[in-house]
């Protein structure tokens, strides 16, 4: 799966 | 964080405040889209599951708790208090259509198959269709009110701002999101002729936006 598993936007 | 992020959720808050105050000022709910404003909570509570799991920022906390109560805040008005002031005959949007191809492609399009990544992206498709009923429910009466499209339009602010944001973080950090970045220029895209109609009809002191 590719990054961005922590969401940091609203 | 960035100026256009801290801009788009600015305008996103003020976007909802102006609607529940308009609403509780008002003393009804005419003319809005229940139908929507259910969709923008549930939205918050499939995206949010994250105040429980990772701490972001004091910020993050604070807007996502905020958001979270005043829409369930303006559900409850439309829904409860002003129910006789809801207009359910215009407001006939089959949200079905919308959440059956966003739960299917939520499934299939995400970072990872685990329930909190499924229903942040369940979350984002979802937001970018959410306002549909809202639109159609204009097209349906012919006219809005001037409150309701300043409403749409800090809507629209918001996500061409979040735009403008992730243009910024590609270039400063290498940061991009595909997910959210595809989903927010469709929902973009559906605020452009609305956005037509506002500078057009509402800027122009018509006070109530008629479509022809």
């Amino acid at each position: 799966e590719r990054e961005q598993a922590n969401h940091d936007e609203l | 964080m960035n100026i256009f992020r801290l801009a788009g959720d600015v305008s996103h808050l003020v976007a909802i405040i102006i609607l529940l105050l308009k609403i509780w000022r008002s003393k009804s709910c005419a003319g809005i889209s229940g139908k929507s404003q259910v969709l923008f909570a549930l939205v918050f509570s499939t995206r949010y599951l994250d105040l429980f799991t990772v701490f972001v920022s004091v910020y993050n906390v604070v807007m996502k708790v905020v958001f979270l109560a005043l829409s369930y805040a303006t559900v409850y008005l439309i829904y409860m208090r002003f129910r006789n002031s809801y207009d359910s005959e215009n407001d006939t949007f089959r949200v079905e259509f919308l959440l059956v191809p966003v739960i299917g492609l939520s499934f299939l399009e995400n970072y990872a198959f685990t329930p909190l990544e499924i229903l942040w992206t369940f979350s984002i498709f979802l937001e970018a269709v959410a306002i549909m009923p809202q639109l159609f429910m204009i097209t349906k009466t012919g006219e809005a009110e001037s409150i309701t499209t300043h409403y749409l339009f800090f809507l629209g602010l918001y996500r061409a701002l979040y735009i403008a944001n992730w243009v910024w973080r590609y270039h400063m950090e290498g940061f991009f999101d595909q997910i959210a970045v595809v989903s927010g220029v469709v929902q973009t895209i559906f605020y452009c002729d609305f956005f037509y109609l506002y500078v057009t009809r509402v800027l122009r002191g018509k006070g109530k936006m008629s479509l022809p």
